[in-house]
């Protein structure tokens, strides 16, 4: 049988919110190690991937491998009824499972609340993502990345990327004129979480589309510190570690530039 | 739009 029981239902709430307007429908694949989940955008643009290890559970069974087709919107409708410090259990059975119980506990152990969600059928291209030498790696604040996806919106639907020796500069245009929100490596680190590195090999220079970074950043809560991996040619990689055991992970296929 | 890539041209089919 599959059983996974998580302390703090607020990261298993977190993490749908992450995802849930990206991808529908999610394989949630279990095994003895780990859950992970990857899905694209029905425009096949966009894809994440969520990988949360057995560790970050207090209790973790899975006899054997087994797959989960949720409807995240289902899921969503059960994790609402969750606080916080609620105390989640998923319950699946080990063979082809057409339903997955969860399993809502109290901290003070007052209250249960139990769900069955009906599993769904799903056929999507699963893509295998080859490791990759990214020229440039930008870590900054989650909160500060946000602010910037939103800032620039109002100016374009796209964001051009052009990370140099010290810099990562983000500009957007559109009929109102010109944005451009530069960045400066942090010369000192007070706060880790507030500061700026930027790991440079090669000059990058890249569009994408705003509408997708500001879905990733509904990944904001999972993570103080957002990495932004960029290669000319190469999908953009947006990264939010989950504590330290897992990731969700954000590619995004770059625009051509007119 | 149509400069936007997919990334099935990046990534291969499992």
């Amino acid at each position: 049988m599959f059983e996974a029981k998580l302390q703090q239902g607020g990261l298993l709430k977190k993490i749908l919110e992450s995802v849930k307007d990206l991808v529908v429908d999610g394989l949630w694949d279990c095994d003895g190690a780990a859950i992970t989940l990857q899905g694209m955008d029905s425009s096949h643009v966009a894809l994440v991937e969520m990988l949360l290890r057995a560790e970050a559970f207090e209790h973790y069974r899975c006899d054997r491998n087994v797959t989960l087709g949720m409807n995240h919107n289902h899921l969503s409708k059960i994790l609402k009824c969750a606080n916080n410090d609620d105390i989640v259990i998923l319950k699946a059975a080990d063979q082809n499972p057409d339903s997955c119980s969860l399993i809502l506990e109290s901290k003070n152990g007052e209250k249960t609340s139990d769900f069955v969600v009906s599993l769904v059928r799903i056929d999507t291209d699963q893509l295998g993502i080859p490791e990759t030498e990214y020229s440039a790696h930008v870590k900054m604040s989650s909160g500060e990345f946000q602010r910037i996806c939103r800032d620039l919106s109002q100016f374009g639907d796209a964001v051009q990327i052009t990370c140099s020796k010290q810099d990562v500069k983000f500009s957007s245009s559109g009929e109102t004129g010109k944005a451009n929100i530069t960045l400066t490596h942090s010369a000192t680190v007070d706060k880790e979480e507030e500061s700026v590195t930027v790991d440079l090999k090669e000059p990058v220079d890249l569009t994408f589309a705003l509408r997708f970074l500001n879905l990733f950043t509904k990944a904001t809560p999972i993570s103080d510190t957002v990495t932004l991996s960029l290669s000319q040619e190469a999908p953009l990689v947006v990264e939010y570690k989950i504590g330290d055991s897992g990731h969700i992970r954000y590619f995004l296929a770059p625009k051509i530039q007119e | 739009p149509s400069n936007q890539t997919k990334l099935h041209s990046f990534f291969s089919q499992k």
